[in-house]
């Protein structure tokens, strides 16, 4: 048991240093550290972030879309591991700037050819590179309706929105 | 193994009976406010198996089934099916497509289903031991978690680590 | 200290009605409850909100969205009692729609006669409702610079975020 | 009473003098993930007094200091400084411009001043007792907040209520 989690963790490490590079920037580094190595089944994890130019970081001076950020590059890093049917996020784009949403879309493009995604999401950018859109609506008062919506009419949303207000 | 279609009926805000279908790669949920989008990804946390009701923003289970409006009664149970294509036989079962149910009556009793036979929840579980889906897999994210997964909040980090390994 | 605790609380109340009703809607209700009437200095202040033709709800029940408009509602609320002299607002906008961001600037907008507002925002639609904007950016690695950025030059922002990636 | 300006040297990100005016009532703050909007506002809770480190993201207070990078070393202080414009004299003081300043030197001294003239944290505080503004007043909200205004941790709401009132 020792062996095979040592194994995935030091691949998962790898996977970690990819996706966070690509997320940041070539120049920015990362580290996954088994606190206690001599006892790795049981030992905490912990994460290091070194965006380029700045000191090494402790995850609280990063700031609210660069935890954003690191959170995704952890979970795609599982995710490389051990490949999931599909993967759902649900406004996890919502602290991300205009590049780093881009960046977003493309890693999800990248994975797409392996799992389905699901993504919950106001951010207009973001649509913009799904395959097909739900748009989610309430019927009557307090009961949900779901249709398939063309991006073309959320884009210049003032049509869509009133149907529902 | 693909996501084909989820289903859901008096679960929540889904009064009426709700298809979705999930044909291409990438998906994405949008529409107002309070319209239902997270809580068709609570849905399918639900239909996998969650058993806390913290993790569906519920105080009870019993609160899963519509509540009722002005204009509609509340429902009598909750209903939630998933089918996944199987030609690759990824679930270990015989057939090309797998249906799993999960519905609650307002008795509090609660059933599953695999192709509509009833079955334990160990059953469903284990259908989906080794492929990273599970009612809190590290496949579904939403932003609040962003947080607990940083500050490693009851040890989930491990937890997901373990998941992938 | 009683009644004046009391006539403040109050004043709240209706405050607080009256602005929920502006970012929801005019059927939509709400109420402030003071837990123990027998000791209002010390007793708990429970929020209830009651969107239109849904049943009362508790806090955890609302959505993202719904969540943070009843906050602002309630910051508002505070504030016509005694208004500050700026209030500031870090991605508040974040989990809104765009019926509700538009309805955040309004009251925004409403409130500006009085006071001074500082909104640090990634949204574009915000960022239309501003009478000025701050553009932060890294002059080298690692070191913060500001300066005044035209609101056309954010719009098509592929120019201003290219220099600073 | 109006917010004038602030000026920041030594103070997170910001490594060099920089001074923002705050000429109209609505102003945007806006820029890329990372680049240091967030700081601005912790800028401002930290020259109004406030003394939680963690209130301001940070481990101990030291590190409010621009710690360095690979082109430029750590600074030898933080320096805020923010002038209101008293003609009203809201304030209670005889200037028709009030400037309050925090300087915190790297050997862990700290110094308040009010028009250049050095004080205590507490002269400070009363001079805004009933302004409605503070470090910690209703008035500086972020999205982070949302949840525990709801859920009302450590009497969080009744604290601003008692503000208010
Ligand atoms: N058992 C139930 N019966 C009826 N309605 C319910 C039930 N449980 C939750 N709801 C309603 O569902 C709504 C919340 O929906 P949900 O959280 O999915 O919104 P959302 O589309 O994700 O919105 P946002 O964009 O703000 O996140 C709430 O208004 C809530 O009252
Ligand atoms: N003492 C310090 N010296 C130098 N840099 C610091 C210091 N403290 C914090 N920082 C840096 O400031 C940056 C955070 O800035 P801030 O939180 O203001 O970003 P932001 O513009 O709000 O971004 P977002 O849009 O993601 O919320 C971090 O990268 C952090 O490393
Ligand atoms: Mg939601
Ligand atoms: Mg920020």
């Amino acid at each position: 048991a020792r062996e095979k989690f040592m194994e995935s963790f030091y691949l998962i490490r790898d996977n970690f240093k990819d996706v966070f590079r690509s997320l940041f920037s070539n120049e920015d580094d990362c580290d996954l550290i088994l606190l206690d190595a001599e006892d790795p089944l049981d030992s905490k994890i912990e994460i290091v972030a070194k965006p380029k130019g700045k000191k090494p970081k402790v995850l609280s001076q990063l700031s609210g879309g660069e935890k954003t950020l690191t959170a995704i590059a952890l979970l795609f890093s599982l995710y490389l591991l051990k490949p999931a049917p599909f993967c759902i996020f649900d406004e996890v784009d919502a602290p991300l700037d205009d590049v780093n949403i881009h960046k977003f879309s493309k890693l999800i493009k990248r994975f797409s050819k392996d799992s389905q995604f699901i993504i919950v999401t106001h951010n207009k950018s973001t649509m913009a590179g799904m395959d097909t859109l739900y748009g989610v609506y309430m019927q009557e008062q307090g009961i949900s309706g779901i249709s398939q919506v063309d991006f073309r009419d959320y884009e210049h949303n003032e049509t869509y929105q009133n149907v529902n207000v | 193994m693909k996501l084909k279609s989820l289903h859901i009926k008096g679960f929540k805000s889904f009064a009426n009976d709700t298809k979705i279908h999930f044909r291409e790669p990438i998906i994405g949920i949008v529409g107002p406010n309070g319209s239902g989008k997270s809580n068709i990804i609570d849905s399918i946390r639900w239909v996998l198996g969650e058993q806390k009701s913290k993790g569906l923003r519920l105080d009870k289970m019993l609160d899963v089934i519509f509540n009722g409006t002005k204009s509609k009664k509340k429902a009598g149970m909750a209903q939630v099916s998933m089918t996944f294509e199987n030609s690759k036989k990824l679930i270990p079962l015989e057939y090309d497509e797998v249906k799993v149910s999960r519905i609650l009556y307002n008795t509090n009793e609660s059933e599953y289903r695999i192709n509509d036979v009833p079955c334990r929840l160990k059953d469903i579980r284990d259908l989906f031991l080794n492929t990273g889906i599970g009612s809190n897999s590290y496949a579904i994210i939403e932003l609040g978690m962003v947080d607990d997964i940083l500050l490693d909040k009851d040890h989930s980090r491990r937890r997901m680590f373990e998941q992938a390994a």
